[in-house]
């Protein structure tokens, strides 16, 4: 989902 | 992953370790802004609040207790250790990053993804990472010329937002919902901050010159 989509990056 | 993030993130990295490098090699931090190490050492805070709560992976984490240990030890060296702050520049290193951080944090107030305290926080360390690098430019065009290890530490640090520009054009293209346009605009700033200092660093590297930044 686009929750966690984008918090995987440093 | 992708190629662009995994180098920006090894970019990253080499980056903190060079800064390392030269502090306990030298057991000098001459040329480098105390200031801009906290600000960091607050970003990687701020951005990590859920580094025991989400895991995403080992790489996610390890990497981000790398970042978080590494600017809170040089921090505590450049204050601490007796050998290293005596060659800091105290008198030179006057940038007043509290408005820095208190303007971060009006705008995460102000512009976040959702109204929830991981989210502001989140976007607060992204603005304030793209304006941390300001206290440490201005102490090196008062410090005159620049240490290679410090002028490799600032390049490697500026290298490492403009690969993760790359990154998220790809996933832009690669990927439907992807929408941070938050991190996307801060890091474009952040690196556009970088664009004289990657001008007189590349005409310090062609012509075999000492790195000056004019006053």
């Amino acid at each position: 989902d686009s929750e966690s989509a984008y918090k995987d990056e440093l | 992953m992708n190629i662009f993030r995994f180098a920006g993130d090894m970019t990253h990295l080499i980056s903190v370790l060079v800064l390392l490098l030269k502090i306990y090699a030298t057991k000098s931090c001459s040329g480098i802004s105390l200031k801009t190490q906290e600000l960091y050492a607050l970003v990687f805070l701020a951005r990590y609040l859920d580094l025991f709560t989400d895991f995403i992976s080992v790489y996610n984490t390890v990497m981000k207790i790398v970042f978080i240990m590494s600017s809170l030890s040089i921090v505590w060296c450049m204050r601490m250790h007796p050998m290293v702050r005596r060659s800091y520049d105290k008198e030179l290193d006057t940038f007043r990053h509290y408005f820095l951080i208190a303007g971060c944090l009006l705008g995460a107030l102000l512009v976040h993804e959702k109204f929830t305290f991981q989210e502001i926080f989140w976007a607060f360390s992204l603005y304030l990472e793209a304006v941390a690098i300001l206290p440490q430019l201005v102490l090196l065009q008062r410090s005159g010329n620049v240490d290679n290890l410090t002028g490799q530490y600032v390049f490697f640090l500026g290298a490492y937002r403009a690969l993760y520009i790359l990154n998220w054009i790809y996933r832009y293209f690669t990927e439907k919902h992807f929408g941070r346009w938050i991190s996307c605009i801060s890091g474009l700033v952040q690196t556009a901050l970088y664009g004289d200092f990657f001008y007189y660093y590349f005409i310090s590297w062609k012509n075999n010159a000492k790195l000056q930044l004019p006053a």
